[in-house]
């Protein structure tokens, strides 16, 4: 077929999408080689701050990584979630699903693992990530993703509590006043899943 | 968010993601990018598809999920993306979010919601290519 093989990804991320292709082509390399190969030129270059490390700070400015591959013969999946100061997420992921029965490792032990995989630990903040979090605590912490809480999220850094259902009552709210907006903020070609 | 699908000359189908997620996340939020079904999804046997856009929001319909499900019914590439997303815009429709469907014989769409259009990137063929980047209306 003249259309195969192909490598298709979401965005304008064309050095992803020309690695993965010539690591088929030229490399001559099954597709989970390339497909790792692909998202990793993105971890590297941080694209457009969406992918890899010194991107979207969380609340405490730390950055965290997700990814996931899937095998679509054996139906085996390797991912890892919110895994904390290892670079090289798609990397890690793989040895999920080469090297373990499981699907999914997330947090401070998905560190642990890639360390024991024989990556490095190190920060994900930058000083780009560092500013981009410092310009949002300025800002009061707008937007952010709390709702249903006092002090109000759209004013307050909290900490936050959970709004009892004595003040709803009394203030004869009902939940769905309360949950203003159900989507998260600003989500844009800059700021995405 | 990168989402990718790759198959090779054989129809060997695969897919993933990688991503630092959303921006002023609560500390432990995880998308719907590591998510199987969610942000991709790849069964040899009809084709794969790759997720993007709002997580919290696109991880309760499983969209890549659903898109391969389509395929498997028969739909193309474009209409199985659009109707993974549509079942989205019914409960969220100010949800943002774009997806990308192949099939395993390398027919490929796009689809998207939310946005004014959606950018995908495009490799195809046993020879050395360039890179397409295609836009799709949402």
């Amino acid at each position: 077929d003249q259309a195969l093989p192909l490598v298709i990804n979401t965005w304008a991320f064309t050095n992803s999408t020309l690695r993965a292709h010539q690591w088929l082509v030229v490399g001559e390399s099954d597709p989970i080689d390339a497909l790792v190969e692909g998202c990793s030129v993105c971890e590297r270059e941080q694209c457009d701050g969406t992918v890899g490390y010194g991107g979207s700070p969380d609340e405490n400015g730390e950055t965290t990584l997700d990814a996931m591959i899937m095998d679509g013969s054996t139906m085996n999946i390797g991912a890892v979630a919110a895994m904390r100061d290892v670079k090289h997420a798609s990397a890690v992921a793989r040895h999920v699903l080469e090297n373990t029965k499981h699907t999914l490792l997330v947090g401070e032990r998905a560190t642990e693992f890639a360390v024991q995989m024989g990556f490095k630990r190190e920060s994900l903040q930058t000083d780009r990530s560092k500013e981009m979090w410092e310009q949002w605590k300025n800002n009061h912490c707008q937007p952010n993703f709390w709702q249903n809480v006092i002090p109000s999220p759209s004013m307050s850094c909290g900490p936050y509590e959970p709004i009892s259902d004595n003040a709803i009552t009394q203030n004869h709210w009902t939940s769905n006043e309360l949950n203003e907006d159900d989507h998260g903020p600003n989500f844009n070609r800059f700021n995405h899943d | 968010t990168i989402g990718m699908i790759v198959i090779d000359a054989e129809g060997h189908v695969v897919a993933g993601t990688s991503t630092n997620g959303a921006r002023n996340k609560i500390p432990g939020r995880v998308g719907d990018s590591p998510i199987p079904g969610s942000g991709a999804y790849a069964d040899s046997t009809v084709g794969a598809a790759a997720a993007t856009g709002d997580g919290d929001i696109m991880m309760r319909f499983m969209p890549s999920l659903l898109a391969v499900e389509g395929l498997r019914r028969g739909l193309n590439p474009t209409q199985a993306g659009e109707t993974a997303l549509a079942r989205i815009a019914v409960h969220y429709p100010n949800f943002v979010g774009g997806i990308v469907v192949a099939s395993s014989d390398g027919q490929y769409g796009a689809a998207c919601h939310g946005m004014e259009e959606f950018p995908y990137s495009v490799a195809e063929g046993s020879k050395e290519t360039e890179v397409v980047v295609k836009k799709v209306k949402c």
